[in-house]
């Protein structure tokens, strides 16, 4: 799964995600990535999130929607919403990936559960970093 | 704060370590270079729509990760890809699922984002959709790669499905 998050000078919100889905997945079988509020979510009230891991868990989960909603109603920021999600909760539905996520300030979240994950992140007046865990 | 860009190539529960080959520094060359793609964007003024569109679509063109070229593989040995892309402007949204000959599944995304009043189109309805707005097409073989066909052996072997970036049973939490 590759995907981006992205804050603009407006202020708006966007985000993208494109994947191959599992390797050896059965066919018809569908992800979290076209799953709107589950790996793909964008509101410009609140954030936009991209997602990476098994997708499952973050369809039964709701996890684009559910960092948005953790800062709507419970007024977490992006960082705690996203790494509740992430840390705290994807874990108990047997869940293993990670997210990346913005919001309408040009704050930026990265958390991930995993071994392995591959990131890359830049905001305005600072250098891009691009990272392998 | 400005502007901000933050891009992922995938997950995986392999370790750094076992990334031989020159496969790491091919991963860094390429999320370095969709993360230029979209801070140009960014940096003249563009949306951040137009930001992460761009940088994705330099993502599917590389086979390094599983989006497009280098696609991974179902249990019958076929390509099956999915896209979503959604615009925090009044939540806006397009998907498409189970694309078999996009050669960019983002942007039939945006298309359905854009051109229907629907939110996501699977299978062949989203290929027939992907003619009519005239977007390149490719033969289902350009996104298999080698490095795919062993990953799916080995899945097969091992009966299990795999992240874009492989597994390792023992190291699940890193």
């Amino acid at each position: 799964t590759v995907g981006a998050v992205a804050c603009d000078a407006d202020g708006h919100v966007a985000t993208a995600t494109s994947t191959g889905g599992m390797n050896n997945k059965r066919p018809g079988r569908v992800g979290d990535s076209p799953i709107i509020g589950a790996g793909t979510f964008a509101d410009d009230a609140t954030c936009a999130v991209g997602g990476t891991g098994h997708g499952e868990p973050f369809i039964r989960l709701g996890v684009g929607a559910r960092v948005a909603a953790l800062m709507e109603l419970a007024g977490l920021s992006l960082e705690e919403a996203a790494r509740r999600v992430i840390v705290d909760e994807l874990p108990k539905l047997g869940g293993q990936g990670g997210l990346i996520a913005v919001d309408r300030h040009g704050n930026v979240a990265l958390p991930f559960n995993t071994a392995g994950m591959f990131r890359g992140w830049v905001q305005q007046g600072g250098e891009p970093t691009v990272a392998i865990w | 704060m400005g502007w901000a860009l933050a891009i992922h190539g995938g997950a995986g529960l392999v370790r750094r370590d076992a990334l031989t080959g020159g496969r790491e520094e091919r991963c860094l060359a390429t999320l370095n270079a969709a993360l230029a793609v979209g801070r140009s964007v960014l940096e003249r003024g563009g949306s951040a729509l137009e930001a992460v569109q761009a940088a994705v679509v330099h993502l599917e063109d590389d086979p390094v990760f599983n989006a497009g070229r280098g696609s991974v593989l179902t249990a019958t040995g076929t390509v099956e890809m999915d896209a979503a892309i959604a615009d925090g402007r009044g939540r806006r949204a397009g998907a498409v699922a189970g694309i078999t000959t996009v050669r960019n599944a983002i942007l039939l995304a945006r298309e359905v984002m854009d051109h229907t009043p629907h939110v996501m189109l699977i299978g062949q309805g989203a290929e027939d959709f992907a003619r009519q707005r005239g977007l390149q097409t490719v033969d289902p073989a350009w996104f298999v790669v080698e490095e795919r066909i062993e990953q799916l052996e080995r899945a097969r072997a091992a009966d299990r499905f795999e992240l874009d970036h492989g597994s390792e049973d023992k190291d699940v939490y890193g």
